[in-house]
């Protein structure tokens, strides 16, 4: 005979997401309201004390978040927040003139170019918890793999989504660029089609 | 609106370049798996120019795992003495009518064991086994043949000698 087991308690919190107010652009007043989508808060009311350990949300392979928490290991940061390096930043040449510079190096007819980043409005780009999608998180696919998976970083080619579940497609923004004016597009939307699989590929999943 | 899509999501911004997709069982149209493409398309191109299959990720959406591991609830019932035997009781029923029908039957034969008699079935068999050619002179294939009649071998008169 054997005891029965009885099932533990669920931990509930009552804590519930609640709206927040910030300023933007020094002067408008926003309301913000969280959102929380598979278990990923956004929009979040930042912390008082900004926290450099502060967990993060990574994607795996199939698209489905996982919690990324950083460690400081022999006085390094590891697991830490991305760096996006220069893939948000928007790239400016400024010519300079020996007359604007006066510097003791250049001569009196050259010009000098410098190429400057400049970051991008972080208004409601902050406000995502989710690790975001750049040329450099790009996968490879096809038998050779060497197609790029360009614009997507999520989810990973032939990768299975089971029903009931949350999962996140992401991309590079700046891959939707207007062909003409160069300009991101400021709305997109994400379709899903059928496709018919061949016989050769159909049931070869774990083969 | 776009050719070929099944599902599409409402205009979203562009700034943190994600979707979050939630799988829903309608997808699968009663069918296990299916394969789909996920595709994403700018507002500045038209829904009639927009092919959803140039720029897109092939993935498959399934009903669950093909291995079916018993779930927690399942454990729990299993460890609480709690399960489902009928295969149990069907896997011992069939040998236990087997043995019942061989013991019935060998009681059977012994209390009919005087009664039993085979010979005419056994002497037809016997019989078949023991057939007689019969006389060589009245065979269809040696009727014909001149055969010389049995004479007795000739005998000499024994000399002194051997006697």
């Amino acid at each position: 005979a054997r005891q029965g087991i009885r099932p533990k308690e669920k931990m509930t919190t009552s804590e519930e997401v609640q709206n927040w107010k910030r300023t933007i652009y020094k002067s408008i007043v926003e309301i913000v309201t969280p959102t929380v989508i598979a278990g990923v808060t956004f929009s979040a009311k930042p912390e008082e004390t900004p926290n450099p350990l502060k967990p993060w949300v990574s994607l795996g392979h199939d698209g489905k978040a996982k919690t990324i928490k950083p460690k400081i290991d022999k006085g390094q940061t590891k697991k830490g927040t991305p760096d996006y390096s220069t893939y948000f930043k928007t790239a400016s040449a400024h010519t300079y003139s020996y007359d604007e510079l006066k510097a003791h190096n250049m001569d009196p007819n050259e010009v000098f170019e410098e190429v400057e980043f400049i970051d991008e409005d972080d208004t409601y780009v902050s406000l995502n918890p989710i690790i975001r999608c750049t040329p450099h998180n790009y996968f490879f696919k096809g038998f050779a793999k060497d197609i790029s998976s360009e614009p997507f970083c999520t989810p990973y080619h032939t990768s299975r989504w089971k029903v009931g579940e949350t999962y996140f497609v992401t991309w590079y923004t700046r891959f939707f660029e207007h062909e003409h004016s160069g300009e991101v597009a400021d709305e997109v939307r994400v379709h899903l089609s059928y496709v018919k699989e061949s016989y050769a590929d159909k049931g070869n999943y774990k083969r | 609106d776009v050719k070929g899509a099944f599902f599409s999501y409402d205009w979203i911004k562009n700034v943190d370049g994600l979707q979050a997709v939630e799988v829903k069982e309608d997808w699968l149209q009663g069918e296990f798996e299916r394969s789909i493409v996920v595709s994403v398309q700018p507002r500045y191109i038209p829904e009639d120019e927009f092919d959803p299959l140039q720029n897109g990720v092939v993935l498959h959406i399934t009903k669950g795992s093909r291995v079916f591991k018993p779930t927690k609830e399942q454990l729990a019932l299993d460890e609480a003495g709690i399960t489902n035997g009928q295969w149990y009781y069907v896997a011992l029923s069939i040998p236990t009518v087997v043995v019942i029908f061989f013991v019935f039957m060998y009681f059977f034969l012994y209390a009919n064991g005087n009664n039993r008699d085979f010979t005419d079935v056994t002497r037809n068999a016997l019989n078949k086994k023991r057939r007689v050619l019969g006389k060589f002179s009245e065979m269809k294939r040696f009727k014909n043949m001149k055969n010389h009649k049995y004479t007795e071998l000739p005998s000499y008169k024994k000399t002194s000698k051997q006697n």
